[in-house]
């Protein structure tokens, strides 16, 4: 009887909600063999509450907190009912071989295992996208200049972006060839994405003033060359173009530039080559001081300085575009033009915008192009493009074949590049446009193109329709 | 024009090209050193657009609007997915840029040359007012032969255009200039 009271208290004292803590808990208890039918009625028992339990939440925290709770109401009462010890008979025995609070036990560990590396493994994918790139891995700068080169190279070996890169070297450009262009200019930025495959054309191509008319500009333009003079969009495109994809402070940026025509640079052949081709003789003591000094063009190789631009682009990085667009930078160059016949007003510096517009695009060879839309030629380009992928050029069709298709595609799209305009004037042009990137409008082109012989230029093109517009 | 490539780390890809229009533009400079444009030149005008090409008439000026530009940057990735070749292209020279670039990515992509033999390799351009066909000095005689064959009516000019490119094939890039150009330079971080 003894022996039996001590089997029960150690059964009761095993069965305390807090032992059963224990067991789920530690899988590995040490066991005890099963008594007969009690241990069949704990089996039965225990799979009832398997049942029971194995509808909670699988998550381990609510899973402990819901047996708990299942069972401390059924012991406290029973506790009660008893005069001295507050444990309770029970015939149910928790560390029977079959006990399945041991396997509760594993599969929250292996839950908790499987849920942190899901955790982990989605942090990283994050990082991977959209976090800085932990390998500094290779990049190209091209321009036509070697300092340029050398600027842009520089910025992203600062941890620059690709965009202030390019901003530096465009900007650099200006000083080092200024024949070509500068910030009196404009000109269109192309930017792609290639993780996201997202792509933007900033197009800050210069506008023409609201008190501009045509017959006055035909008639006087070579006389009155300040009449060729549009609002110039080079600070502005590069402003945008900053403010959606920049990394280095934009002041940093144009200090650097404005350290190269701080500092001097050489005199590049394309630049020596421009000064020595002039021909007019009338321009101002100002141009002959920057580019003819004493009397002499400069010659390829010779050092100079732009202290003059160097100011400017250090204005423009302290006091923001507002330097350029409506001070004294504005002032100045609208008196500059009217000196020169030209009709350049305030308001057209206040109300120019930057654009910032989708790309046209088609797929060549396997390959997505993508170029500038109206008012630039990169719909021709397509239409280009697409003609020619009809060919089937490869390198077992005769050079002859390849070159003459090449030369009467580029003749139908130099054709077609000239009936595009700017749509925000023209919304036809759109229309142009759908068809111009069309494969089934290149197929048709196609057709026209004699295999054996040249056709003159303009030729049979049939032209899209106009269906609004100002003319 | 100026050009502008950039193929960086950050997994980014621009092209600039801008321009004055004319070299030196208009050549008016102000006092603080800018040199203003002459870009009211690429506008059509009436009377040479209507016995050219009549839809120049887009084209025509109006205040407030751009002119028409062949100013291309141009950038080239595979249609699908991320692995494969990435271009990108600047050319100058007004409408010439058009048939460089062409050319460039028949080259590349069609007959799979490398980038620095697509660059330097001759190229040509149809003048449409005149119905010649011009070609660069690059070009072979050869080539010109078959041409005049076809009916073409060439011309050879010392430079079409100049075309800069950069290249990437994987994690692999590669700047080239053209090797036309005494001055440009390309640079390609290890």
């Amino acid at each position: 009887a003894a022996e039996k009271e001590a089997s029960q208290q150690s059964t009761l004292g095993a069965y305390s909600p807090v032992d059963y803590m224990s067991i789920t808990s530690f899988p590995r208890l040490p066991e005890e063999e099963p008594a007969g039918a009690a241990a069949e009625g704990c089996l039965r028992s225990r799979k009832e509450e398997d049942a029971f339990l194995g509808e909670q939440d699988t998550d381990p925290d609510s899973f402990l907190k819901s047996a708990r709770l299942q069972r401390l109401p059924s012991s406290s009462s029973e506790m009660g009912s008893q005069d001295v010890s507050p444990l309770r008979e029970t015939s149910k025995d928790p560390f029977s071989a079959d006990c399945s609070c041991r396997q509760d036990g594993l599969t929250v560990i292996i839950t908790a295992c499987l849920t942190f590396a899901m955790g982990v493994t989605v942090a990283l994918i994050m990082q991977i996208y959209f976090g800085d790139p932990q390998i500094f891995h290779q990049g190209a700068v091209v321009t036509d200049a070697a300092r340029c080169t050398a600027l842009g190279i520089e910025v992203l070996n600062k941890q620059g972006s690709s965009v202030d890169a390019a901003i530096a070297a465009a900007l650099c450009a200006g000083i080092i060839n200024p024949h070509t262009s500068g910030i009196g200019g404009g000109g269109v930025m192309l930017v792609h994405d290639i993780r996201k495959n997202e792509s933007q054309v900033i197009d800050f191509r210069e506008t023409a003033p609201f008190g501009i008319q045509e017959e006055g500009l035909q008639k006087a333009w070579e006389l009155k060359p300040g009449l060729l003079v549009g609002v110039p969009g080079m600070i502005q495109g590069m402003h945008k173009a900053h403010q959606l994809h920049g990394r280095l402070p934009w002041s940093e940026l144009l200090g650097l530039t404005a350290n190269i025509a701080q500092d001097g640079f050489n005199v590049t052949h394309d630049l020596a080559r421009a000064i020595a081709e002039l021909k007019e003789l009338n321009y101002s003591d100002k141009f002959r001081e920057t580019f003819l000094p004493d009397g002499q063009p400069l010659l390829p190789g010779m050092f100079v300085r732009r202290l003059d631009l160097a100011t400017i682009l250090d204005l423009v990085g302290s006091e923001g575009v507002s330097a350029f667009y409506g001070g004294n930078l504005t002032q100045e160059i609208i008196s500059e033009v009217h000196n020169y016949g030209g009709v350049l007003l305030e308001e057209d510096f206040s109300n120019y915008n930057a654009l910032v517009e989708n790309p046209v695009h088609t797929v060549y060879q396997g390959h997505l192009v993508l170029s500038p839309p109206p008012p630039h030629a990169g719909p021709a380009l397509i239409t280009a493009l697409n003609i020619l992928e009809g060919f089937n050029i490869t390198s077992q069709v005769t050079r002859e074949n390849t070159l003459h298709w090449i030369a009467e595609t580029l003749k139908i799209a130099l054709d077609l590049a000239n009936s595009l305009g700017d749509p925000v004037c023209d919304a036809s042009v759109y229309h142009s446009v759908e068809d111009m990137v069309s494969k089934s409008k290149a197929g048709f082109l196609r057709q026209l193109i004699n295999d054996s012989q040249s056709f003159p230029s303009g030729i049979n093109i049939p032209h899209f329709s106009m269906e609004s517009g100002p003319p | 024009a100026s050009q502008v490539l950039v193929m960086g780390p950050d997994d980014y890809i621009v092209a600039v090209v801008s321009s004055l229009n004319r070299p030196f533009g208009s050549g008016i400079i102000t006092p603080s050193g800018i040199l203003l444009n002459s870009q009211m030149l690429d506008f059509s005008w009436l009377n040479s657009t209507l016995n050219y090409s009549s839809p120049g008439l887009r084209n025509l000026i109006q205040p407030g609007k751009r002119p028409l530009s062949f100013l291309l940057p141009t950038i080239v990735r595979p249609s699908e997915g991320m692995c494969g070749t990435y271009l990108c292209l600047g050319a100058n020279n007004g409408d010439k840029a058009l048939s460089s670039i062409t050319q460039v990515l028949v080259n590349v992509l069609t007959l799979n040359k490398n980038l620095s033999e697509s660059l330097s390799l001759g190229r040509l351009h149809p003048q449409l007012q005149s119905n010649i066909l011009q070609v660069d000095s690059e070009f072979p005689e050869e080539d010109i032969k078959f041409l005049e064959s076809r009916g073409h009516q060439v011309d050879k000019v010392d430079v079409l255009s100049l075309v800069h490119g950069a290249r990437r094939t994987n994690n692999f890039i590669i700047g080239v200039k053209d090797p036309r150009s005494m001055d440009a330079a390309g640079a390609t971080i290890l």
